[in-house]
């Protein structure tokens, strides 16, 4: 059974999508299966790491999610990316149509769950990671109920995020008490740029504020690189763009560190 | 009757509050009365323009949503901020609750038109900056049905917003069938930063392609500003915390553009 992680983070612009296309390529660099869930119907995940565009129109969530009862699973939608152990399962913009007329149902939380019950495909995977869109709505929670980790990434410099991270952890909480096995793994600070000097020390009053509530800073931090948002441009992992950047070596200690405390438990 | 522009934008993180909350001090301290709609239930905005918090119990847009039918107007739902020539109407999370009890209403995307149909205290603005959340879901579909503008920010390097673009003038469209009056005002350039030559050629490469399309990018571009990121952490705008810092003087410079456009029609 795969490790299940949900990047999770209900403000805009953290790095959720970042981290997922570039800590799946490291996984992978380093032997581990991963398959990726773009759970967000904006699709960004799906247009870095999905090669064939055209494939999404037979292989996504949300045709798995609108399949028959009986018939959907996940692992079937799986689609290669340039890295040959990282599967990605795409998503489009029609999820959000499928949110809507989910919303006064059981799959409004319960969706991926059902999908995945029977899904031995699935074990084929080390690791399962899932991009999330910038809500607590239907995705995030569906992807919750099925995880077994949460990550947040949370940007040395933006205020707001600090300010949503309570709200986050109240609906980990709240699918808690249905999911017994999700656990937060921890924060990981993105973004970071020490030329600046507030950002230095925001980064230090953000470790030391999580540490006092007993909760996990990763050793791992995402500095600020504008080979991140190259990569971005050219559709390209920050591994496939320049392995020699910044951008790569924090996403392979990320790796590191995750597969680590995964290994752990 | 004030001039009603929403900044609007799905992809997170692209700048849609800090343009609000900056640019609305700006017009006020040119001397126009501004409205601010906090539509977003993350109420960013409303953790930098309502001094005191409290308020938002008696004083929200959700509340002003949740009112009996023929009770509910927006105007009396407005704060005072630190600037006496903006007010702010607050928001909560609870707004997220009755996005989905709107979601098969009318209200869906007619609220905010129903609230402010004889709302002549809304009369005494010259301009409404409504703040929108990271989706297409029933808040910006509300604001986009009572404004007049739309601005779209978008940072120089993302290329997620870029690729969101499309999405985003699909639903103007759409909303424009219904509300005639509602136009593209322009694509405000955000968080620019020249020291990397990617971010140089890409600012260039964004404003030849919308000219190329007839789309109208602001001469004002919102530089990437440390100070701004600082004058959120003190809850207060970038003019509250040093007018003499660039974040100021774009967003005066973008308010006095504002200016024009909107007096010239
Ligand atoms: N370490 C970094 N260095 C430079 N740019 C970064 C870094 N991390 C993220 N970015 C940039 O920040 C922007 C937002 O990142 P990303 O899209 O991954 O965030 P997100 O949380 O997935 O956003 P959304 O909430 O909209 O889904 C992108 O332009 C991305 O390239
Ligand atoms: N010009 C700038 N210089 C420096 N930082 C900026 C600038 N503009 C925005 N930021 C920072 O970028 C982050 C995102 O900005 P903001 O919250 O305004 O975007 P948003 O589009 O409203 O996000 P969301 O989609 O989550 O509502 C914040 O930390 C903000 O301080
Ligand atoms: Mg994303
Ligand atoms: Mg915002």
């Amino acid at each position: 059974m795969p490790g299940i992680i949900t990047i999770g983070n209900q403000k805009g612009g953290v790095g959720k999508t970042t981290t997922v296309v570039n800590l799946a390529d490291a996984l992978g660099r380093d032997g581990y299966r991963v398959l990726v869930i773009d759970a967000d119907p904006q699709a960004n995940c799906t247009s870095i790491l999905l090669k064939e565009i055209g494939l999404r129109e037979q292989f996504s969530l949300v045709k798995a999610l609108e399949a028959p009862i009986e018939d959907g699973n996940l692992s079937s939608m799986a689609c290669t990316t340039s890295n040959d152990n990282v599967d990605v399962i795409p998503n489009t913009i029609r999820c959000m149509l499928w949110e809507r007329t989910a919303a006064n149902t059981p799959d409004s939380i319960l969706g991926f769950l059902r999908l995945a019950k029977h899904d031995t495909g699935l074990n084929k995977y080390d690791f399962v990671l899932i991009d999330t869109p910038p809500n607590i709505g239907a995705m995030v929670n569906n992807a919750l109920m099925l995880s077994d980790y949460a990550i947040v990434p949370i940007p040395t410099s933006d205020q707001f995020a600090l300010d949503g991270l309570a709200t986050f952890l109240r609906i980990l909480q709240n699918i808690r008490s249905q999911n017994g096995k999700l656990r937060l793994m921890g924060v990981l600070l993105t973004k970071y740029d020490s030329r600046a000097s507030v950002y230095v020390k925001n980064r230090e009053r953000i470790i030391s504020f999580f540490s006092s509530k007993g909760i996990y800073v990763f050793k791992t931090t995402i500095r600020h690189n504008v080979d991140i948002d190259r990569a971005h441009m050219k559709r390209k992992t920050i591994f496939e763009f320049d392995p020699a950047k910044y951008g790569a070596k924090d996403h392979a200690a990320l790796a590191k560190e995750i597969a680590q405390i995964v290994e752990k438990e």
